[in-house]
């Protein structure tokens, strides 16, 4: 474990907390895609499959099982208990396109043809995509709520610090995974757009505007 | 090395 890991995972609970948070005091899931939320709990699903079979560490289980329950827990709230306030007409990402190339690549593409290994690759791969429907429901309603983009801020300054936390690994340990870094990489990029509004827009503090 | 056997990582 290294600082960037640590503050990654932090700032990753921070972003699934701070979404948490935010429907169930507001009793409302507008502007939040949903269709992400689910991607989000298949990536924690089929990653962490590995609770059943290996222990790693007291931290590594307990945060797998915090990030599973919130993202079920978020889920609920979005297609069950506040189902009223989900914004469907703009939650239009297709995300079979999504889905099914991940799912194909996860065979293609892997360190290992077993199916806790292919389960994996899928979950990293998904993730790197997964916030796409978010990203597009926010380019056609041109606008997000400022703790929506809080949310945002810390789920892709997460794993902008797990690429930190390879170059020390590599560095220090002589590790890499190279799906998981060019996975990380690609999911980091499609953040580079909404960093640019996030920091430029910051100081308006009022609702950030997307270019359409 | 390549990925370690065990996934340590989130």
């Amino acid at each position: 474990m290294n600082i960037f890991r640590l503050t990654g995972d932090l700032s990753h609970l921070a972003a699934i907390i701070i979404l948490l948070l935010k429907i169930w005091k507001t009793r409302s899931c507008a502007g939040i895609s949903g269709k992400s939320q689910v991607l989000f709990a298949l990536v924690f699903t089929t990653r962490y499959l590995d609770l059943l079979t290996s222990f790693i560490s007291l931290y590594n289980t307990t945060m797998k099982i915090i990030y599973i329950g919130c993202a079920y827990a978020t889920v609920y709230l979005i297609y069950m208990k506040f189902k009223a306030t989900y914004d469907g007409n703009h939650d239009t990402f297709r995300v079979e396109f999504l889905v099914v190339p991940v799912g194909g690549l996860a065979f293609l593409v892997n360190h290992d043809f077993s199916p806790l290994e292919i389960l994996w690759t899928f979950s990293i791969y998904l993730e790197s995509v997964a916030i796409l429907p978010q990203l597009f429901m926010i380019s056609k309603t041109g606008e997000a709520e400022t703790i929506t983009t809080h949310y945002l801020f810390f789920l892709g300054l997460y794993r902008a610090l797990y690429l930190i936390n390879w170059i020390w690994r590599f560095y220090f340990e002589g590790f890499f995974d190279m799906i998981a870094i060019v996975a990380g990489v690609v999911q980091t990029i499609l953040y580079c757009d909404f960093f640019y509004l996030y920091v430029t827009k910051g100081e308006s503090g009022s609702n950030k505007i997307n270019p359409a | 090395t390549t990925a370690k056997e065990v996934k340590d990582e989130l």
